[in-house]
């Protein structure tokens, strides 16, 4: 699960994680 | 001993809502009510459209990037998924701050989130909605409900369940506290598919779910009834995010638009 969603699981594990488009 | 904890979870979650949440219903309530001292740029028609992109959200549509050319629709359709993509940061950050939340197992907490996100945004994009619009671009715009509506299909079927939704929701009169603890109890949901420990997720939920009740029936002594109607509300906002998904599938299949890869991830295998 946790490799289908990285950036989910990435903002979870970092405080503040700019999210660009 | 227990009222007193009910009463540090509620103040807790209520914090953690007003930290990290860049709008909030009062916020808006002040804007849309004509309270501020520079009322919002009204986004009518094509022509305010453009002027607002070139000033409120020229960093959003990139007005020297790509988008520039493309159609309005799509422009807005942009201009929406920027600003989930913020409000689902500003939710993963606010489901940390819950307690316990950070000690679920780390599958279980992005489940909750791939669920609840949705949920979560549009329960709380109905503080910034009235009958005729809603407020965008931090509150310095408002964007008519009429001219979402003539937008053409499918875009124009974006915004109008939601506009529906917002104005039964809305007419329940919540404020922050309650909506804090009701978007707590979105997020921290123990019947989402494939969640691992349910009952841990079960226990964090039913400590919610009473705190959420203790304190409507505390708020709003003349409502009675407002829990029950609350969890009804639960229901509609899931047929509100099944509805909106396949409205996203099917402008991924028919349009030439991009998708942001973190909405991607919500979306993919979701329902």
């Amino acid at each position: 699960l946790k490799e289908k969603h990285k950036i989910l699981h990435q903002l979870l594990q970092n405080s503040t994680s700019p999210v660009d488009l | 001993p227990q009222l007193a904890d009910q009463k540090t979870l509620a103040k807790q979650i209520y914090e953690a809502y007003l930290k990290n949440f860049n709008m909030n219903k009062a916020k808006a309530r002040t804007i849309l009510t004509g309270k501020t001292s520079t009322p919002p740029f009204v986004i009518h028609d094509m022509e305010t459209l453009q002027l607002a992109e070139q000033t409120l959200v020229a960093k959003m549509v990139g007005s020297a990037g790509a988008l520039k050319d493309r159609e309005a629709e799509v422009r807005i359709f942009h201009c929406c998924q920027c600003t989930s993509v913020e409000t689902v940061t500003e939710l993963t950050e606010f489901a940390k701050s819950v307690p316990g939340f950070s000690s679920l197992d780390l599958n279980d907490q992005v489940t909750l989130l791939k669920y609840g996100v949705y949920e979560a945004l549009f329960a709380m994009l109905a503080s910034s909605m009235n009958k005729d619009g809603l407020l965008v671009a931090y509150g310095s715009g408002f964007i008519t409900r009429e001219f979402l509506k003539s937008l053409r299909r499918p875009f124009s079927d974006m915004m109008e369940p939601k506009f529906q939704f917002a104005m039964k929701f809305n007419a329940l009169e919540l404020d922050d506290s309650d909506l804090a603890l009701f978007v707590a109890a979105i997020i921290c949901c123990g019947d989402r598919p494939g969640l691992v420990n349910v009952a841990h997720i079960e226990r964090m939920q039913e400590s919610i779910v009473q705190v959420l009740q203790h304190h409507l029936l505390a708020n709003h002594p003349d409502d009675t009834f407002l829990f029950p109607k609350l969890l009804q509300k639960l229901a509609d906002l899931r047929q509100l995010v099944t509805e909106h998904a396949q409205l996203v599938q099917e402008i991924k299949k028919t349009e030439d638009t991009s998708l942001h890869p973190l909405l991607q991830e919500i979306y993919r295998d979701m329902y």
